[in-house]
């Protein structure tokens, strides 16, 4: 996955 | 997801709904800061536009899409159907001295510099400065009204709750991300004055001034 902060966080 | 967590997002949710039936069923938005609510609405927009790239699961879509549907709905109220209620005289403070430094920061400061990492980034930093226009027009005009009162009560409880969770996660998952942390921290610290407030003066008052 090229996200790398936590996108399940709102 | 840990019980902090999830009260966070249903405190953040419940702020969210009591502002839109607020508006909604006074027919009114007189008091709401209409700027403050156009950088929720950005925030929301440049956070989330991870839905159209990756699917956490359905909890994780659904509050995304209805705190992005809340937040336009909001603006949509505030600039077009109730037009007539919004008090754009005591809304005057400048978001251009938040949204530059903020977006500057986003692109000096983040963990990846990527188009989607910058944009989370800075959604990050506006949201915790987000409520300032808010907060400032409450102390030009001296007063706010109680349900507006319990508005910012429910949206510094969320971030209060997030910083819990967070501390929660360090501990126990080894998770740790400063950036949201550190702009955690300072999204809270300007609701502590207001909390403060609330809580001594706010029961059993219509009205809640905060000095400036």
């Amino acid at each position: 996955d090229e996200l790398v902060t936590d996108k399940d966080e709102l | 997801m840990n019980i902090f967590r999830l009260t966070g997002d249903l405190s953040h949710l419940a702020a969210i709904i009591i502002l839109l039936l607020k508006i909604w069923k006074t027919r009114s938005c007189a008091g709401i800061s209409g700027k403050s609510q156009i950088l929720f609405a950005l925030v929301f927009t440049s956070r989330y536009l991870d839905l159209l790239t990756s699917f956490i699961s359905l909890y994780n879509t659904t509050m995304k899409v209805i705190y992005i549907g809340c937040a336009y709905a909001t603006v949509y109220l505030i600039y077009a159907k109730f037009k007539a209620t919004y008090d754009g005289n005591h809304d005057t403070f400048r978001v251009e001295f938040l949204v530059v430094p903020v977006g500057g920061l986003a692109f000096l400061v983040n963990h990846d510099f990527s188009p989607l990492e910058i944009l989370w980034t800075f959604s990050i930093y506006l949201e915790s400065v987000a409520i300032l226009p808010q907060l400032f027009m409450i102390s030009k005009t001296g007063e706010a009204e109680t349900i507006t009162t319990h508005y910012l009560f429910f949206l510094g409880l969320y971030r209060a709750l997030y910083l819990i969770n967070w501390i929660w996660r360090f501990y126990f998952e080894g998770f740790f991300d400063m950036i949201a942390i550190v702009a955690g921290v300072v999204q809270t610290i300007l609701y502590c004055d207001f909390f403060y407030l609330y809580v001594t003066k706010g029961e059993g008052r219509s009205q809640l001034s905060i000095p400036t």
